[in-house]
């Protein structure tokens, strides 16, 4: 399957992983089941290169401009953002409330530190994701191994330095387990 | 392995670099 691979093009930087984003919409008439949960998710493309991420981020609306209930993400290929899947299941998620405005810059901010490798948690990071609500925004980033606390707490530390986040900004942390129930 | 690693600034300007364009 090696044929469609994404790879970088000549003369670009490389990625350490190669990244998926993907764009879901909540249509009001469904139920929120994990079945059309998937229904509603969509694969939008696959970078392997900074360029490659430039080109594609640049075409993308911006979280700040989007309406209703949508969210992006952005995954290590081969992840699904979703709890189900093999790498998420035993992981969990940093969340950060944003009041409206914000999320536009905090989420490039973000996804930067995140293909840019800042984390240093190793094979640790899954995935981020900007969920645009009517009240507020909601950011997040996923990683495996939710009770790996030097893992969940260097996350914390990268994102309250690479987002420069006020000091009194609460910051959640939930295993994908406390959201499945 | 070798961890390919980049800061922000640094990503931001291969943005504007040729290459990327």
């Amino acid at each position: 399957n090696n044929r469609h691979k994404v790879s970088p093009g000549a003369g670009e930087h490389p990625l350490q992983y190669n990244y998926t984003f993907w764009f879901s919409r909540r249509t009001p008439s469904r139920p929120s089941s994990s079945q059309s949960y998937e229904q509603n998710i969509r694969q939008i493309g696959t970078v392997a290169s900074v360029e490659q991420f430039w080109r594609f981020y640049s075409h993308l609306i911006r979280p700040g401009d989007l309406s209703g209930h949508s969210d992006f993400h952005l995954f290590k290929e081969g992840i699904k953002p979703m709890w189900e899947d093999e790498c998420n299941r035993g992981g969990g998620k940093w969340i950060i409330r944003l009041r409206k405005g914000l999320a536009s810059r905090f989420w490039e901010n973000m996804i930067l530190a995140m293909v840019g490798e800042q984390f240093m948690v190793g094979e640790e990071i899954c995935g981020a994701v900007v969920s645009v609500r009517f009240q507020e925004d909601i950011l997040s980033i996923w990683n495996r191994t939710s009770n790996d606390q030097t893992t969940t707490s260097r996350i914390r530390d990268t994102l309250r330095r690479v987002l420069n986040l006020p000091s009194n900004t609460i910051m959640e942390y939930k295993t994908h387990n406390d959201s499945l129930r | 392995g070798t961890r390919i690693i980049y800061d922000r600034k640094f990503l931001l300007e291969c943005r504007s670099s040729p290459v990327a364009k």
